[in-house]
């Protein structure tokens, strides 16, 4: 059975908050390493990989690995329930065919409990290879929320271009053209605000704006993101929690 | 115009 307490359940509300908009179910896969979810969108386009390490939870107890199916609507809806400052409890049966869900506040006056209805989803699991990036970009997520959000008033596709100088995200479309550089500024006094970039080579890739718009719904739950590009490699977009990460891969647009 | 490339064929099936 699992059993999983999250002192922080807002946490949980924002991650459903990050990836319910790209899949709409998706197995929940719980080993004693802790919460997994991998998922691509339907396009075939994005995929999205969540892992809520075991020592983020306390207490974590999971016997035997469980795929919990969840309709990611359905459990933002119910998190909807669930306050802030909640504690939040998940537990399931090995024979699972409910999620149940216990939310406590603060003051420990006030426990709503819930259960959600499971389903079978039949998944294809992905092997995602261990890849050397050309070049990685780490930098400020709000500023990278900002830049996504910017450039979609000019086109659907932005294309990133790195250098060991700094990154350059441009749009062209009908009304005219924009560009945003980031110089790489690792001694800036806040560090939260630094972009630093890894590079083994040039790259130049151009990827779809309403995927990243879509990314950089997982903002709120981490300061920083690293972008990582290859030539021909899907793009990862990775946001690292205290206790795991939501990574995101997105497949580049081709030939102009 | 570019095209959307899809991810079929980078992710191996396990």
């Amino acid at each position: 059975m699992l059993e999983a307490r999250l002192q922080t359940g807002a946490l949980l509300k924002k991650v459903l908050e990050a990836i319910k908009e790209l899949i709409t179910d998706a197995n929940f896969d719980c080993s004693d390493n802790g919460i997994a979810l991998q998922a691509m969108d339907n396009s075939h386009v994005a995929l999205v990989a969540l892992l809520l390490r075991h020592d983020g939870f306390e207490p974590y107890r999971c016997d035997r690995s469980l795929a919990l199916g969840v309709n990611l609507v359905s459990l933002s809806k119910v998190l909807r329930c669930a306050g802030n400052d909640d504690i939040i409890t998940l537990k399931a049966d090995d024979t699972a065919d409910v999620l149940s869900l216990t939310f406590e506040n603060t003051d420990n006056d006030r426990i709503s409990e819930y259960e959600l209805k499971l389903m079978d989803i039949d998944s294809e699991h992905l092997g995602i290879p261990d890849t050397t990036y050309e070049a990685v970009v780490q930098m400020s997520s709000a500023e990278f929320a900002r830049i996504c959000k910017d450039l979609q008033v000019l086109s659907d596709s932005v294309q990133i271009d790195v250098t060991k100088e700094g990154v350059k995200f441009g749009a062209k479309g009908e009304l005219g053209s924009g560009a945003v550089t980031l110089k790489q500024n690792g001694n800036v006094d806040k560090e939260e605000e630094a972009t630093l970039i890894e590079l083994q080579q040039n790259v130049s890739l151009n990827f779809s704006l309403k995927y990243l718009v879509n990314f950089t719904k997982a903002t709120p739950l981490a300061s920083r993101v690293s972008l990582s590009m290859s030539s021909e490699v899907p793009l990862l977009v990775e946001y690292k929690m205290e206790a795991g990460y939501i990574r995101y891969y997105l497949a580049p647009k081709i030939g102009e | 115009t570019a095209t959307q490339g899809r991810l079929d064929g980078f992710f191996t099936m396990t």
